[in-house]
Parts: C-alpha cells; structure tokens; sequence
C-alpha cells in the first residue's frame, strides 16, 4: 500500500515537473508529500514558480496560473495511469487565449501518447476550432435537451443561440 | 477496454431517448448555459457507479430523474447505458467472454437503482470494480467536473494527496 | 439592528426578483430567511426557476445559471445599497455569449441608475467591446507589471500577448 | 464621495510606481493570465483597510510587498494611494473639511501598516468607517473577487446572510 502509493507519487511528480514547464512554457514546480513521514497520512503540497517569478504559494499565484498548475497535476496522474476515457468540463474557462492554446496542444500530445477518447465542454471558440469532432446540446423545447452533431460555424451560432 | 457509446433516458433533462457516439480523438460539446452538458457527462459517471447523490448536484439520488419541464411531467424512471467494445479481451474475468460490455444504471423513483452488466444483473461493486480495473470510473481523476480545478487549488493537503491515491 | 436587517431583506429581494427576470429572460426567484425566527440568526436561502423550468435546488443548476443567480443577488445588494465603486473580477467567465450580452445589458443598467464607476476585470472579446475605456495589464519585463491604456483592437492582441 | 485615482508602488506585482484613473462609467481591464490585473484592484481593497492576509491572497500581509522578480530584488516597502473627490461634501465630519481625500496606506516588511489621510496619519478603524459610511469598503458586496461568485454559489446559508448584512 504504502510502496505502491511512494511508487506512483515519484511517477506522477516526474510528469508534473514536465507537463507544468511546457504549460507555462518555463518555470519550475514539484509536488511534496508533508506534514507526516507516513505517505498513507501525509499531504500533498504544489510548489509551483512561473517563468520569470519568484516561488511562492499556490494562493498568490493568478487565477489562470492555478488552473494551469492544477491541470499539470491532473494529466500527471492521468499519464501515471491512463484511463480509456477522460471528460474535461469547462477546464478552459479561466485561461486566457494563448494558454487555451497550449491547453489544447497538451490535449493532441495526451491523444498521441495515449489511445484515451477526450470529452471537452467548452465555450471557448479556440477549443472548439482545434476539437475533432463537435457535439452541440439544445433545449429547443424548454427544459428537454437534445444531442446534434455540428460543425464549427453551427457551434459558433450555438454561442448566440438563447 | 475502448468506450463507443452512451445512452441516456429520462436522465436529468435528457427526458427523450438519446445516444452519444463516443469516437477516437477529441470530441467538443458545446451549446448555451443550462442546455444539458454537464449533464450528459455527469450520465457516464453515474452509470461507471457513482454511489454519492452530491456528486451528482442533487440533494438525492432520485434528482437525477427527469422532473418535469414546461410541457412535460416528471418521469419515475432514469435508465443510462455505457457501451464498452472488449475485443482487446481486457475486462476483467467476470465479464472477459464478451466482445461488447453494455453497462447499464437504472433508477426507478424511491426504490434505488439497478445495474446490469450485457442483461444480467450485477451489483454496484462489480460495476465500480469493472471500471476501476480499467484504470477508470467514477472518482477517476480523468473525470473533471466543472468547477473541479478550484477544488483542487483550493483543497487541503491531505485532501489532494486522496486523489493521488485515486491513480495508485 | 434587526429591524434594518428584516427592512434591507425586504428591498434586496424586491430587486433580486427583478434582476433575475432580467437576466434569465423570464423565470422566477426569491430569496428566503430559514432556520430561525430571528433575522439575525437566520440564514438566506436562494430558490430560483429559470424559465420553462422546474424549481429545483440550487446546487442543480447549470454552472452559468449559478452564476446568472449569484449576480442577481449581489447586484440587488448593490442597488439596495450602491457604492461609488463596483469591481467585477472575472465574474463573466462561466457565461455563454448570450449571457455575457445581458450582463453588460445589465452593467448599462446599473450605469444608468446610479453614478457608481465600474471596473470590470475580463478575458472576454464582447465584455471589452461593450466598455468604455480599456485598460491593459502587461508584464513585457518578467513579474514586473505595468499599466497602459488600450483600444479594443490592441486590448483582442492582448489576449495573444503571451 | 467620488473615486478618481489609484496609486501602487512596490505592491505585489506593481514594483514601479503605476497610476489608475478611474473614470466614470465601465472601464474594462484586459491582459494575459497572471500579469496583474487581480493585484491592481486588490490595491484598491488594500488601501479601504482589509485588514486580513487571506483575503489578499496571502499567508501574511508581507506578501503584498513586492517579493522580487527575475532581475529586481525584493522591495521592502508597499504603498498605494486611493483620491477621493469630496466636492458634493459628503465624507464623515473628522474629513469633511477637504475638497479632495487622499487616503494612504503603507507596509514595511515586519512593521505593519500605516495609514494616512491627506498626510495626517490615522488607525486602520477610521479608514473602514470612511468607507463604510460611503457604502463602500474592502468588504463591500460591490468588491467581487475572482472566484467569489462560486463562492456565494456554494456558501451555508449562514454565510450568506453575512454578505446580506454588509448590505444593511
Ligand atoms: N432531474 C432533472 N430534471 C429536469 N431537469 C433537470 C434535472 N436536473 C437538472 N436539470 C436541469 O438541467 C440544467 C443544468 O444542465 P447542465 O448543468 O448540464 O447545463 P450546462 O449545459 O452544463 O450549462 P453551463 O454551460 O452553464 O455549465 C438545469 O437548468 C437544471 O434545472
Ligand atoms: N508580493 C508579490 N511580489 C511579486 N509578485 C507577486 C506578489 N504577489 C503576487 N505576485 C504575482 O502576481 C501574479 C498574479 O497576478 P494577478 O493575480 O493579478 O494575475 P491576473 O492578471 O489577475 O491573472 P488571471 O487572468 O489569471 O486571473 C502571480 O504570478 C504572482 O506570482
Ligand atoms: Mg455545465
Ligand atoms: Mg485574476
């Protein structure tokens, strides 16, 4: 239990140092285990410093930047152990558009890496552009949705649609 | 195991019978605020065996049972299907013979839910086992529900070092 | 003290009952005092149906109805009680482009009614378009950051800027 | 009372001294993600006399100081100005002499803060109340953070009628 939970911590800490340094494009962060030398009762705690900043914690960081940290963890532990599918709700919604970008070319890396279907909600047009396939949900009658298959300018319409 | 499809009637505001194609690659799902999204995906959570009604937004489990909308009364039934391809014969033994795994959750107003594994009934367990073993599930930390990222931001230590156990 | 607080209930749920119609296009809201008899032991509970909808709790809603609520609610207080300065951080960023047009419908408003200066923090094209003045935040030295007037043109290169 | 400018030296992000006009009607701040549009108005509700870390984003109130950058050192001091027009006279007696309030507030590292009105220095107490009677202030209800509108969302009812007495 205890080697295994060690084990997988080394894993995905090696993956966030990476996936962080290409999200923020530089920078440097590592994950901790604290507070106990027992890893089953110890916490997890972020460092995380932004290219060109100094290290400080997690709460001074932008809200953006915490997304971005807080993603690097998540597809860590994906990496460390991928599942055949992964859903994504709204992930995007606090990045600006350069790191919806980067959001987005993490996703085509995670898709080359691993044979996992993504699930992304968004109402990002960024996302939406660089998604396979796109999906629209409706409620053409009130309060019943309905499941279509659009393309890119449907979905841009569906922005506006209410 | 490779995920092709999910059904979903009477499921929270997906009262008609609807089916989602789940394909290779990145798939986006769009549409205005209160349309249904979430809850379509929150559907695939519920039928891999999520057990927490909180998980689900509602203050009950039969919250996720079409309630009722303008034109339309309230259902007494949600039932929600996860089509699964096994070709790759990697499900775990219980349910390796079959080339295709149809998991199904069904909800029947005050009297809980059923899962059937390909018609046979199974027990909530089998199913999280099933999906745990694929390294997914419910609790998966692939499966990021709106709002999740503050979460985890915002969550204690030892809060966080749970998830990790999630991936262990 | 307890009768100013039963009085200001009285006018922020007028305003919050309006609010929400304004924003949702239609529905009904309320707010309530549970738990106690007493105003100032009581808690305040939000009931909202958005249009062609059933009542449901809260925690039901979509991610951008929350919001639209939560808006309903803080803007009442507002006009209850307007102050000279109002500052939005973020506050459009689980709303759909519809939404985001009522919400700057709703700043108009706001304007209109009281002499309050808005500040309104945002990553989104149709919030910026809908303000006065622009001003951007920059970082072109590293965790330094400067403040600079922008157009609506410079303001949508921005959002490129990293 | 009529906010009319805002001064920042050395706090967080803001090292070199920056000025904010505030002008009437909807002024929008834009920029990348982590570049300091947050820190610009948290300076605001710095100087209106928050008096707790946490709600700066912090895990003491030495972190609004500016804690240094790739090529700058770290700085020791943090100041910023608040101008208030006071030509409708409506400020509380003790400041209402004056056709234009400066409120100060200034941090050095491990000696606190010192606040000041028109150069004259006061207790923290008395810049809250100066707000307060303006229906303004750190904890206004019109002060919404990055986050607090979920924060509402989710809040015990208790909580939330805290945030309705603010308003009372
Ligand atoms: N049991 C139910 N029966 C009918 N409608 C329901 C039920 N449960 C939830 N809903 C409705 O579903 C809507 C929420 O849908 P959902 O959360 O999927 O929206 P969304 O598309 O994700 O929106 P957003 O972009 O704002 O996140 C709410 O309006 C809610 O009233
Ligand atoms: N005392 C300090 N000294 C130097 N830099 C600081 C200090 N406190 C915070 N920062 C930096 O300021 C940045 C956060 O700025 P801010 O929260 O204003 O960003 P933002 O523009 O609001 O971004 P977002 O769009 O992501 O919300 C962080 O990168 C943080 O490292
Ligand atoms: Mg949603
Ligand atoms: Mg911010």
């Amino acid at each position: 239990g205890r080697q295994r939970l060690l084990a997988a911590f080394e894993q995905v800490n090696h993956h966030f140092k990476d996936l962080f340094v290409t999200l923020f494009g530089g920078g440097e962060a590592e994950l901790q285990l604290v507070e106990s030398d027992d890893p089953l009762e110890a916490g997890l705690e972020i460092l995380a410093k932004p290219p060109g900043k100094k290290p400080q914690t997690m709460t001074l960081l932008s809200g953006g930047e915490q997304a971005l940290t807080a993603m690097s963890l998540i597809f860590a532990i994906f990496l460390t152990n991928p599942s055949p599918i992964c859903v994504l709700d709204e992930v995007d919604a606090p990045l600006d558009d350069a790191n919806v970008e980067r959001f987005c070319d993490l996703l085509d890396e995670m898709g080359r890496r691993t044979d996992t279907r993504f699930i992304t909600i968004t109402h990002n047009p960024i996302t939406m552009a660089r998604m396979r396939r796109l999906f629209g949900v409706t409620m053409a009658e009130r309060g019943v949705s309905q499941l279509v298959s659009v393309d890119l300018e449907q979905a841009e319409r569906f922005l506006e649609a209410s | 195991m490779i995920f092709t499809k999910l059904r979903l009637h009477g499921f929270k505001s997906f009262v008609d019978s609807s089916e989602f194609l789940i394909e290779p690659g990145l798939t986006g799902i769009v549409g205005p605020n209160g349309c249904g999204k979430s809850n379509l995906v929150e559907a695939m959570r519920w039928v891999m065996g999520e057990s927490s009604y909180k998980n689900m937004r509602g203050s009950g489990m039969d919250d996720v049972i079409f309630s009722g909308s303008g034109n339309r009364p309230a259902r007494n039934i949600a039932e929600v299907s996860l089509t699964i391809d096994n070709s790759a014969r990697n499900a775990p033994a219980a349910f390796n013979q079959s080339e295709t795994l149809e998991v199904t959750r069904r909800i029947e107003r005050e009297s809980g839910s059923v899962y059937r594994v390909n018609g046979k009934e199974v027990r909530a367990r089998d199913v999280q086992l099933l999906f745990a073993d694929a390294s997914s599930g419910a609790r998966s930390p692939a499966m990021v529900r709106q709002g999740q990222i503050g979460e985890i931001i915002s969550a204690k230590p030892q809060a966080r070092r749970r998830i990790l156990e999630e991936a262990a």
